[in-house]
């Protein structure tokens, strides 16, 4: 499951 | 980070750089789509909500930040500014952006990978940054003089699209958990919308001659 602080990109 | 992804924001970067270098200094956004300007906002406002929320280094915060305050402020040039708004050509940028917010919005609303008002309007960025780029070729395509710095833009746009391409292989390699499906896919439909313009950017540089594209 995703993270929702997975989000590194821009 | 890896050398594709730094590559691939430095040519964003760059895009956005070259952009507002023809609307601060020749005072000009002709070529220049405001209704891609006006959707590459929305992306980055829904995209950056997590800007308050969570911190993830300071790279990230600014890079954040410049996009925001980039895309914002070219689309007050282009709407506001007295010189640079009559520079913009408004009879032929005539795409419907509003008719692909909705679907986007839609689509956001079933395919996410959490349900959560940030999840979805982190998918909603995804996909409607896959074709905010579409008013911005159309436009190209009716120009007749394209300037080299517009095409210059959207070069830099394209290839930054592909660089991330490299970027999710070499993640996919080296990190197995970073899985994300829904930029994937519509990053790569997004890089596929430049192949012709690619096709005739690059021929047009080899060949040294000015860039026009086919009606």
């Amino acid at each position: 499951e995703a993270e929702e602080d997975d989000h590194d990109e821009l | 980070m890896n050398l594709f992804r730094l590559a691939g924001d430095m040519t964003h970067l760059l895009s956005v750089v070259v952009l507002l270098l023809k609307i601060h200094t020749i005072k000009s956004c002709a070529g220049i789509s405001l209704k891609t300007q006006e959707l590459y906002a929305i992306v980055f406002a829904a995209r950056y909500l997590d800007l308050f929320v969570h911190f993830m280094s300071l790279y990230n915060t600014i890079m954040k930040l410049v996009f925001l305050a980039s895309s914002f402020s070219i689309v007050w040039y282009m709407r506001q500014h007295k010189i640079v708004r009559r520079t913009y050509d408004k009879e032929h940028d005539t795409f419907r952006h509003q008719f692909i917010l909705l679907p986007c919005l839609v689509l956001a609303l079933l395919i996410n990978e959490k349900f959560t008002f940030r999840e979805v309007m982190w998918a909603f960025s995804i996909y409607l940054e896959a074709v905010a780029i579409l008013p911005q070729l159309v436009l190209l395509q009716r120009t007749r003089n394209i300037d080299n710095l517009a095409g210059h833009y959207v070069f830099f746009l394209g290839a930054y699209r592909a660089l991330y391409i490299l970027n999710w292989i070499y993640r996919y390699f080296t990190e197995p958990h970073f899985v994300h499906w829904i930029s994937w896919i519509a990053g790569i439909v997004q890089t596929l919308l430049y192949a012709d313009f690619f096709y005739y950017y690059i021929t047009s540089w080899k060949n040294n001659v000015k860039l026009e594209l086919p009606a």
